[in-house]
């Protein structure tokens, strides 16, 4: 049996692609590749993210997205949103609570077999990682994706140089390692090994910013011909996207 | 140019 109660049903009205759920002790984990197979994305949920959290065995929910997002809307962002499954179940139930109006609103979303393969990923070394504000990742993505469908990300000592160029001309923002003492989620910090230089396809790049609302900073970690991983970090668990740069056959 | 690679050439089915 899975009983997983957010608190606030706006966390998992954000966190929503197409995909299995796959429930464990430890949490509900997420795994999904885009139609081109190009963008891998990884999401945990931790068990600490849920303000209760019981998962007897493994279960793996195939649910329709666009039916659970109809579900969803049901619900107001401020009620709590527990999610009940059966051991082997065909549907898991929805169940929104207004506590201060006493009102409860429950639905039973039938599952499908959805066939997926589940990717390995194993830890990497990066030759560069910088962690920024995400929402200025966010804006140096859209700005620059106005010129070109690639963004060119060069790292050496103490900067990090984004260029995109195109038909109507280029643009690039530089950013340098700052530190906020007072608030430390507006800091950036460049780890370097060794010097970058890789491509991306905005058009990725556009995908992986829709993570923005879900936290306040992005880490990217980069290294040559390796899929450079985006991390949102949540209070409780990741949202990651893995996305290889472009490069010579 | 450069290409675009897929992710699986990168990670392997479990």
């Amino acid at each position: 049996m899975l009983e997983a109660k957010f608190d606030e049903a706006s966390l998992f009205k954000k966190v929503i692609q197409l995909c299995n759920f796959n429930c464990t002790e430890h949490g509900i984990t997420v795994q999904a590749v885009d139609d081109s197979r190009v963008l891998l994305v990884s999401l945990l949920v931790g068990e600490d993210a849920f303000s209760s959290y019981r998962c007897d065995r493994n279960i793996t929910l195939g649910v329709d997205l666009a039916s659970l997002a109809k579900v969803l809307k049901c619900g107001n962002n401020s009620d709590s949103l527990t999610l009940i499954a059966e051991d082997t179940p065909d549907s898991v139930l929805v169940v929104f609570e207004d506590t201060e109006k006493d009102r409860i609103s429950e639905y039973s979303l039938k599952l499908m077999d959805i066939e997926s393969d589940f990717l390995n990923i194993d830890d990497m070394d990066y030759d560069s990682v910088i962690t920024q504000p995400a929402t200025d990742f966010q804006k140096i993505c859209r700005d620059l994706s106005q010129l070109s469908d690639s963004l060119n990300v060069l790292v050496t000592k103490d900067t990090v140089k984004f260029v995109a160029t195109g038909d109507i001309g280029s643009g690039s923002v530089i950013v340098k390692p700052f530190t906020d003492l007072d608030k430390s989620e507006n800091s950036v910090r460049v780890e370097l090994n060794k010097a970058v230089n890789l491509t991306f396809g905005l058009k990725y790049l556009l995908d992986i910013i829709k993570g923005t609302s879900l936290s306040q900073s992005i880490t990217i970690k980069l290294a040559d011909k390796t899929p450079a991983l985006f991390e949102f970090k949540l209070s409780s668990g990741y949202l990651r996207f893995y996305l290889a740069p472009k490069f010579d056959e | 140019s450069k290409g675009q690679p897929s992710i699986s050439r990168f990670f392997k089915s479990s």
